[in-house]
């Protein structure tokens, strides 16, 4: 997390606020009720307490405005700046301004209200940008359920104005998985035109052939669309197309772009409606099939006729001896499948149909 | 007209408002100078966890164009 220079912050712990306009994308209640909540949140961790003004001055000051809007701080636009704030202090000090050229949800519709609120706030309140990309100060806007603030912004609010005297439990949001955790586990991996996207939470990491370092990413900064955790995905590189499963449905990408009229059905696959997620996915482009994981079974489906081929299911044990009974993810280079159990990566030649090689998971990320 | 920009000025362009908003890049003319371009361009690729190249590679300008907070990421 980092502080504005010189750890600007509110002397007074009883901060007041003054909604001086509202955006017509929402009834008024809701942006009350997402500026209330946006602000809970900090009070939840800290001393402050937040006392509504409906008129006069009050230490933030919280507007909608589209492009100059009185600061010579001008927006751009639709996209781009959603908002800004001002660190603790008078006059502008303090002051949240929306982009009125966005368009404000109070869901993942388009850029959630309550979210870029307890951001804004956070700088209200003197939190400058944090490097953690799983922490709510992050700059890049990402939707998320729960509990906003991550262990590094509740450590940084605190750094400023102590815990919250009640001692209020909360449940931080889940710090960005550490690619070196020996015990590091996937949820799916993919080949994505000469990349390979590793999912893990809500997060993806990113390997390429000339990139030393892996790089991690929020998955809905990428692909706003598709869901928070990704339980298989693989990529049929003649159709230059990735399927994500996610529960019983999946998502097609081609490159960075939804596929039009996905989500669909897992079952449109041909799988029994008995199966409600599939474990993992990769194709195997010298026979053109794809294996499906699920539990302790696998499915082959046929990408030329689209149809499932017929005797599966099939159990992993008894097709891939020397492996788990399980997979997490699976991938699959130069006649070698690579599947990913827990913390365990098995080497596995598909030609020679034995196990030649066990790995630390993680050892794909360099480490 | 003024005839269209080819996409490696438009990307520059795009870099350079990108740092004068978040990175402290000093105004237009000082701005030029190839060295502050790259170490403000290092400076946001540290930031982000990026390969620190200094150089404008597709995932600094992808990271560039994604939606965010109007809040610099240094200084002031």
């Amino acid at each position: 997390y980092n502080h504005f220079p010189r750890h600007l912050k509110w002397q007074n712990n009883n901060v007041t606020f003054r909604i001086v306009n509202y955006t017509p994308d929402l009834k008024k209640s809701d942006v009350n009720r997402a500026i209330r909540t946006a602000l809970n949140v900090w009070s939840d961790v800290t001393p402050l307490t937040f006392k509504k003004l409906h008129e006069g001055n009050a230490d933030i000051m919280i507007s909608f405005g589209a492009k100059e809007h009185g600061d010579y701080n001008p927006f751009d636009g639709p996209n781009g700046l959603l908002a800004h704030a001002y660190p603790p202090g008078p006059g502008i000090g303090g002051d949240t301004h929306f982009d009125e050229d966005e368009h404000w949800s109070k869901d993942s519709s388009a850029y959630n209200l309550f979210i870029v609120a307890a951001h804004e706030l956070g700088h209200a309140l003197g939190m400058s940008h944090s490097t953690d990309p799983g922490a709510l100060m992050y700059p890049v806007y990402s939707y998320a359920t729960g509990f906003p603030l991550s262990e590094d912004d509740i450590e940084g609010i605190q750094a400023l104005y102590g815990p919250n005297p009640n001692h209020r439990k909360v449940k931080p949001k889940p710090d960005a998985p550490n690619k070196c955790d020996p015990m590091l586990s996937f949820d799916a991996v993919t080949e994505l035109r000469g990349e390979t996207i590793i999912f893990k939470d809500r997060f993806y990491w990113r390997l390429h052939p000339q990139m030393p370092e892996p790089e991690q990413t929020l998955i809905k900064s990428t692909w706003p669309s598709i869901p928070n955790k990704v339980d298989a995905a693989y990529e049929n590189s003649e159709k230059d197309v990735v399927i994500i499963f996610s529960g019983i449905r999946m998502w097609a990408l081609n490159g960075y772009d939804l596929v039009d009229g996905y989500p669909k059905y897992i079952h449109k696959l041909g799988l029994p409606k008995k199966v409600r997620k599939i474990d993992a996915a990769v194709h195997i482009r010298d026979t053109g099939k794809t294996l499906l994981f699920t539990d302790e079974d696998y499915w082959s489906y046929d990408e030329a006729t689209s149809t499932m081929d017929s005797g599966y299911p099939r159990t992993i044990e008894e097709d891939f001896p020397g492996m788990d009974d399980e997979v997490d993810a699976a991938a699959y280079h130069y006649g070698h499948l690579y599947f990913f159990h827990d913390h365990i990566q098995y080497e596995y030649s598909y030609t020679s149909r034995k196990v030649i090689r066990i790995l630390r998971t993680n050892s794909i990320l360099n480490c | 007209f003024a005839l269209p920009l080819p996409s490696e000025d438009n990307n520059r362009l795009l870099a350079e408002k990108y740092l004068r908003r978040f990175y402290d890049l000093p105004a237009a003319l000082q701005g030029k100078s190839s060295g502050t371009f790259e170490t403000k361009i290092k400076a946001m690729q540290r930031f982000f966890n990026l390969k620190v190249s200094g150089n404008l590679d597709d995932n600094t300008l992808e990271v560039m164009k994604l939606a965010r907070c109007g809040v610099p990421d240094i200084g002031e």
